[in-house]
């Protein structure tokens, strides 16, 4: 009667494909363009690389069939992974806690998928590494059913130059007409963020280019240990079980948690009443779920720290802002590192003020997480509810007026609502540090106002 | 430097639960709730059993440890079917094309997933089909790095009775306190649109009892064929490939597809000027691609039908309205079938006035999908964008007013926002159908509305 059956990864995404933004061909150009550039993005400023970025979107044969290249100076993919990076739903190099743009590994797949299923064209793929001799040249499809890639072709040859990086090409059905204003609007948002990164966009009829007005970068980002307050069960079983057994359970905790230092480690198994000198392999079942529970209840933990996130700064933000809205006055504020089930995360704002702003009955918000500008469901994005509950007329701002804010998000784990990325839930830690980050800069704001108020009285007299 | 690790599905979703509506311990026992309720009734209805379902939770240990026990007189699971039904990420029987509430081969995993990591406790299961000859009872826990089940226990023991159906009892760590409200909500809401099922739910200190008040029950669903404007490369690849390859292409179009008779199978081939003798085997890759091509603007293919569909009817929707929110009037709408990129969907729309509907400043909107009731993301739901919309002043009504408005979207295919099933996405001809069913409802009310102004009047003289 009933049929059952199992499906992989990729056949469910393909089945599925809306919830990752791959809905029509107009919102799917769009999550293309996104996706072949947040890729970019990460393999170059995750590595300290100023990034240049190439995209070209041409019409390969209206009115719907459209070309996209995205080219980049990062690090290159080696070319033995090609083939699972551009044809394996779930596989990719950010499963890792560390905050960057890629978290889910099936971005690129998506859209190779989208390309496959509209033109039966494969991905092309050029890329080299900075070590490597070698140039590797692919032509890449997805076996959907199996989640496997279709290696349709791989050269290679030998590289003659200093040249790294990765040049990605799709062909794929697309609606530029319609997608145009949102996918120039996404890179303007991305020359915001990211001011350091040089930007070229070629469209059908438009051109945009952004050049870098400062070479100055944030630290990157590097991979962190899990803090007591994020684990689970499965992930205290698995890292009991990676270690070497003979290791104590005072040394276990120093080396695979986050900020448990010898003193920390000392008072934790003192409240607990734990033998720190017990060894993992002798743990049974039941003192692994005891422990568990003691270091989630435990309140003497240090508070996670921001070695693993990499957050624009207030000048670099500043840089940005200026750049892309011609403001009057710009406000920044970077937050302190905060946290959420023990996931570390920073709140940076800023507020642009006048200039090229135009005015507006509600402030007009640019969303960012981990340097992705989020353009859609604003309605259920936690920033926009913060910003809504907000009094400005406690900060002399009285609508209409020419404001804007500037929300950015940085966390080893962002609370995305979907897979697409769009917009970020509401979860109260964060939403309390938006709040706090926005009143902050609100309160130079009003010094300003109240300082071109009097100006003005001053002017009238 | 970076390191490329691939993730099983369930993985996946353990790094990501939150996507799936598991991010903390209230949102993931409403969660827990929804799932194995929606899986009971998929289990009665899609079979034409009136569904008894019962649902019960208690609190195993203070604060946070609660037990979920839900009972149903379904279909029962093949006892074979068990372990995967309940330990493999992506398997399921609704993967067809046919309406139903399950549709990913997800729910039920995300449940035992987030009590195996919280409480380190399998799911408890006792099921038998409705021919078996057997009960049987497992205890099953997930790998999760593989995405295979772990069978902590199975027995089998003879049925004496003829009794069929499923009970899973899980134990979890949750938020009863906090998630209560939504969970009575969802249950009342679940009695609304199956006003044919009778349900009991005990919670600690709640009791509530709804008796159907009615035997009749909607058509079950048949499975369907794909339309020809649902279709995409790899699915006619597919389509071809598993059809004995010496088939006529006329034969082919009329076999595989929805709605495609003698006649239009005639008159399409004639148009795209394309041999309907030719066999299967014999169409080159390009001939595919010009063969969806045509497929896809060809404009004379029949609408999709109901078949895949089971509506509740104008009758029902009213008596489920009617038993849930006491109002003094009701008017529903059943539209006719409508589609959406070949896949079928029909809206139906409830107003409910005055009686036990308080006075509210914006209409109350009680959202349904596939018969499952949505209470989050109203704000980005197409739903609440039409609602607001709606100049409800044409039809008499001046707020504040008791008004209620009941939408029920049916399809093979809900265009549904994400996994966790809250919210359903603004696809233009969804929004124009249920703007249509609103408006004819709001005409009926408009008289209604008109005829009690005059018997006021009539009184006031
Ligand atoms: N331009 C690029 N340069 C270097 N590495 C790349 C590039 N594009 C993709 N990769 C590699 O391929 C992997 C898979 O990319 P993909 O976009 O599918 O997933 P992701 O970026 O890890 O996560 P997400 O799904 O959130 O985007 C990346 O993790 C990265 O290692
Ligand atoms: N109470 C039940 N009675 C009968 N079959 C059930 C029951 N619960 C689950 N099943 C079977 O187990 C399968 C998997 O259930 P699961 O909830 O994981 O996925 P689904 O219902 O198919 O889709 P979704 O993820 O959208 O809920 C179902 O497709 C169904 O065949
Ligand atoms: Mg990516
Ligand atoms: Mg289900």
């Amino acid at each position: 009667e009933e049929r059952y059956e199992s499906l992989s990864p990729s056949e469910f995404f393909y089945r599925n494909r809306e919830i990752a933004g791959f809905s029509n061909p107009t919102r799917a150009l769009y999550q293309t363009v996104r996706e072949l550039v947040e890729n970019s993005l990460d393999a170059t400023e995750l590595h300290k690389i100023p990034p240049d970025i190439k995209i070209i979107i041409s019409i390969k044969e209206p009115p719907d069939l459209v070309s996209i290249l995205v080219e980049d100076n990062g690090i290159g993919i080696p070319h033995e992974e090609v083939p699972f990076v551009f044809g394996r739903v779930f596989y990719g190099s950010k499963y890792v806690l560390r905050q960057s743009r890629g978290v889910f590994g099936l971005g690129i797949k998506m859209a190779v998928l989208y390309a496959q299923i509209t033109t039966g064209k494969p991905i092309w793929i050029r890329t080299s590494t900075m070590n490597s001799k070698i140039i590797a040249e692919y032509r890449i499809k997805m076996d959907i059913s199996r989640n496997m890639p279709i290696v349709i072709s791989a050269n290679f040859r030998k590289k003659r130059s200093k040249w790294h990086g990765t040049i990605v090409k799709l062909i794929t059905k697309g609606n530029w007409t319609l997608a145009r204003r949102r996918i120039e609007d996404y890179i303007r948002r991305t020359a915001m963020i990211t001011p350091y990164a040089d930007i070229y966009f070629k469209g059908p009829d438009v051109e945009l280019i952004f050049k870098r007005n400062t070479r100055k970068m944030p630290t990157p980002p590097k991979v962190g240990k899990p803090h007591p307050y994020g684990i689970d069960l499965e992930m205290l079983r698995r890292l009991i079980e990676i270690h070497n057994r003979n290791i104590t359970l005072r040394d276990f905790i120093m080396k695979c948690f986050e900020g448990v230092g010898e003193g920390i480690a000392h008072n934790f198994l003192e409240w607990a009443r734990l033998n720190g000198d017990k060894k993992l392999k002798d743990l049974s079942t039941s003192e692994i779920e005891n422990l568990l529970n003691k270091m989630k209840s435990y309140r003497g933990w240090r508070r996670p720290r921001a070695l693993s996130l990499s957050p624009l700064g207030e000048d670099l933000l500043r840089k940005g802002i200026e750049r892309i809205l011609s403001p009057e006055y710009v406000v920044t504020v970077t937050r302190k590192t905060s946290s959420y089930s023990g996931n570390p995360f920073i709140v940076e704002v800023g507020l642009a003020w006048g200039g090229k702003i135009p005015m507006v009955r509600s402030p007009i918000l640019y969303r960012f997480a981990n340097k992705i500008p989020l353009l859609y469901d604003e309605g259920v994005d936690v920033a926009r509810q913060v910003v809504d509950k907000i009094d400005w007329s406690l900060y002399r701002v009285k609508f209409p007026a020419p404001l804007a804010v500037i929300v950015h998000l940085c966390s080893t784990k962002v609370p995305f609502k979907g897979v697409g990325k769009e917009a970020i839930a509401d979860v109260v830690e964060v939403e309390k540090e938006i709040e706090n980050a926005i009143k902050e800069a609100a309160r130079s704001l009003r010094k300003y106002l109240t300082l071109i108020e009097r100006k003005r009285a001053l002017i009238a007299k």
